[in-house]
């Protein structure tokens, strides 16, 4: 039982991705690529939030999400990657 | 800094870099711990209006107001919602939660690349003199990306995001993460976007060295860079009972030891635990090393950290001596009680005395600051090597600065240690890492894009690239201070940053975005991985033969396959263009091999240039003969008209 929670623990436990989007492919239902972005992620959460939305450095934006909500996100149209994050230090 | 703007030649050089309006334009964005505004280094005095095409802010919030900037330091802003996500609210008792530095590493950084002119400067009289930023007249631009518990990505990319928005002309990034493909790598694609508008990218190639393959920041749209010593030195002796002398550094200044020998103890006979010769926290019995001076080796924990681990058990100095893993590297701190660091053969040899004798005795004397030291620079043993494990056809680091303890300017929050028990505040520290490489060359590139506002970043890199030296006044090789022999360009990459040669190069090898495109498409990234770097809609045409050996890189790689090397000798040809950025000239190329199975030729072998930005293309055949897998072997080829030189290191490796 403790290791079936642990599991289930592990599978709701959110980190955070990075969301590369094929900011060219976005259907023109969307006004502004924020609102495609957005409705990205709702497809595949209701609850995770962006944490930063990227114009220049990448077309996508970052968020905390499941490792399943994350697989679900990777298969969506428009989706071109989503990365965990990375951790840096200084040199 | 002090001393290196002399040790880059910036003095005496004035008139080639003319205080033009344009230099002062120039925004140098660093991304890092933040800043101390209050900082000298970041004084505007004498600097005109806040360029016109500046977009920046200064974001106000803990101990830290939105007035704060000035006509230097014109931006400063802080990205946090990566790390708080993962690590929960940032405590603000413990760290400002705004682009303050409570760290001192960006202060330091910033203040290296473009910080002001500040006369008097030193850490408690070492290093004393006028201290500047390489680019004094550039304006800085600070975005706070790490934390006590790290930096995160989606922060970092954030802030790329905004420095790019902002009009940033060069990025300053002294950070590193685990060896990834570049389309996973947050700084690499970030500077890939930024290399796009223009901006030139310059990362620390990290402090993972002597080891091979231990370089950060590979992709080639990045300049990556080592570091080295400088020609000063802090020597501080460690004088034994038995007469003997050894030579070790140090930057401590407080209380003397008292003039005569002290009893001298081993931490490892001075503790229960079995790696209690590291001085790490907790070990040390009091009783032993009460009124002694304690022998520590290097490892483990942080040097300042053992220094202070001795003074709390009761010890009055400390003598800091280095293992294989060091070598003969020291690095200089401003410990809290009376210490030196010595080397490895120093080291050993002061451990035989200390466990032979039977009452050992030792005192330390500090001698200050030194310059003038010979051979200087060398590859600093911690600087991060070669081979590019992510792609070994691009030759990195690109290139040494000076990274070895270097003074810069330092936040008033922290100590020079950066110990919690290090209440010391000072207005500058000396610190060591390919960390105050990094800003060095941003500074210096900097100063290029004032003096050449068209060049582009593959510009400007190879310009510092191709006139950087490897050879020392006398005609010797640049040395490797983990080996002490001859460093290779996997250590050193082009050589030692020159920037009066690289402020009129002659000849540049360009690259535009297309070339940049081009060589995703010679690592054969999927469409998607493509389109993640590049932010379009853009596909690698299937008919096109995209080589990542007429990539038109300042340096060359050949890697040799063993297993497929045919008997007798392989061919391997690669083509360049270089762009003539001087005046008219006709170019003559040298080529010099270390070894006869690499044998180098270019065709042609003369090149004339009569218009600026006209373009040459040549090729270099390297034939190759059989060797042993491992085996490595360097060579150049350089383009000279007389008066100006742009030379290419070329490594072999059979693999």
């Amino acid at each position: 039982a403790a290791l079936e929670n642990s599991r289930t623990l592990n599978q709701n436990k959110r980190t955070t991705y990075i969301v590369h989007m094929a900011k060219f492919r976005m259907p023109a239902t969307f006004q502004h690529h924020s609102h495609w972005y957005d409705s990205s992620l709702k497809s595949v959460s209701g609850s995770a939030e962006m944490l930063y939305t990227y114009d220049n450095a990448i077309h996508g934006f970052s968020t905390r999400l499941t490792p399943e909500e994350a697989r679900l996100l990777e298969s969506q149209p428009g989706i071109l990657s989503v990365m965990p994050e990375l951790k840096y230090e200084l040199h | 800094t002090t001393r290196t703007p002399q040790f880059l030649g910036l003095y005496g050089n004035a008139d080639m870099f003319p205080d033009s309006a344009s230099k002062s334009d120039v925004i140098i964005g660093v991304l890092d711990t933040g800043v101390w505004p209050e900082s000298k280094s970041f004084d505007d005095t004498g600097l005109g209006p806040v360029p016109s095409n500046w977009k920046g802010a200064c974001e106000a919030g803990t101990n830290f107001s939105s007035s704060i900037c000035n006509r230097k330091l014109i931006g400063a802003r802080y990205f946090s919602r990566g790390y708080e996500a993962t690590l929960g609210p940032i405590d603000e008792s413990k760290e400002s939660k705004s682009p303050r530095d409570d760290d001192g590493h960006g202060t330091h950084t910033a203040s290296t690349a473009g910080g002001s002119i500040v006369e008097g400067a030193s850490l408690f009289g070492y290093a004393n003199g006028t201290a500047r930023g390489m680019a004094p007249r550039a304006r800085v631009a600070v975005y706070k990306v790490c934390w006590i518990g790290g930096c995160f990505s989606s922060d970092i990319l954030a802030a790329i995001d905004k420095a790019i928005e902002d009009n940033v002309n060069v990025l300053s990034m002294s950070l590193g993460g685990s060896i990834s493909d570049y389309y996973r790598d947050s700084v690499a694609i970030g500077a890939f976007a930024a290399m796009e508008k223009g901006i030139l990218v310059s990362c620390s190639a990290g402090n993972a060295g002597p080891s091979s393959f231990s370089l950060s920041n590979v992709a080639p749209w990045i300049t990556t860079v080592g570091a080295g010593t400088l020609d000063r030195d802090f020597p501080a002796f460690v004088s034994l009972g038995n007469g003997q002398n050894y030579s070790g550094v140090s930057l401590f200044k407080g209380n003397p030891l008292p003039g005569k020998l002290l009893p001298f103890v081993y931490a490892g006979n001075a503790s229960n635990a079995t790696n209690g010769n590291l001085c790490m926290t907790g070990t040390l019995i009091p009783e032993k090393v009460s009124g002694k001076i304690v022998l520590c080796d290097r490892g483990m924990s942080a040097r300042v950290l053992k220094g202070a681990v001795v003074k709390e058990a009761g010890g009055l100095g400390m003598v800091l001596a280095n293992t294989q893993a060091n070598g003969e590297e020291l690095v200089a701190d401003a410990h809290l009680l009376p210490a030196t660091a010595v080397g490895q053969k120093s080291g050993d040899a002061i451990k035989k005395y200390l466990l032979s004798d039977a009452n050992p005795t030792v005192t330390i004397l500090f001698e200050g600051t030194k310059v003038g030291i010979e051979p200087s620079p060398v590859v600093a043993a911690f600087s991060s090597r070669g081979p590019n494990s992510i792609t070994p056809e691009i030759l990195k680091p690109d290139m040494i600065a000076p990274g070895v303890n270097i003074l810069a300017g330092w936040s008033g929050s922290v100590g020079p240690t950066g110990l919690a028990v290090d209440t010391r505040r000072v207005g500058f520290n000396i610190i060591s890492g390919t960390s105050m490489s990094c800003p060095h060359v941003s500074g210096l590139a900097a100063l290029l894009k004032a003096a050449h506002p068209d060049w582009s970043p593959a510009a400007i890199k190879s310009a510092l690239m191709t006139t950087a030296y490897v050879q020392y006044k006398g005609g010797e090789k640049l040395q490797d201070v983990a080996t002490g022999k001859a460093s290779t360009p996997f250590d050193h990459g082009a050589g030692h940053v020159d920037p009066v040669s690289a402020l009129n190069p002659g000849l540049v090898y360009d690259l535009t975005i297309d070339d940049y495109l081009g060589f995703l498409c010679a690592l054969n990234y999927t469409e998607s991985e493509i389109k993640s770097v590049a932010r379009r809609n853009f596909a690698c045409d299937a008919s096109k033969k995209y080589s990542l050996t007429d990539f038109n890189y300042p340096s060359f790689a050949v890697n040799i396959d063993t297993t497929q090397l045919a008997s007798g000798s392989t061919v391997f040809k690669y083509t360049r263009t270089l762009t003539n950025v001087g005046s008219p000239g006709t170019y003559k190329v040298s080529i010099s091999s270390q070894s006869p199975a690499a044998k180098i030729s270019v065709e042609p072998a003369v090149l004339s240039f009569t218009q600026m930005y006209e373009k040459k293309t040549y090729t270099a055949t390297f034939t190759v003969s059989s060797m042993a897998a491992g085996t490595n072997s360097f060579g150049r080829i350089e383009w000279s008209d007389e008066k100006r030189a742009v030379g290419s290191p070329v490594a072999f490796s059979w693999n």
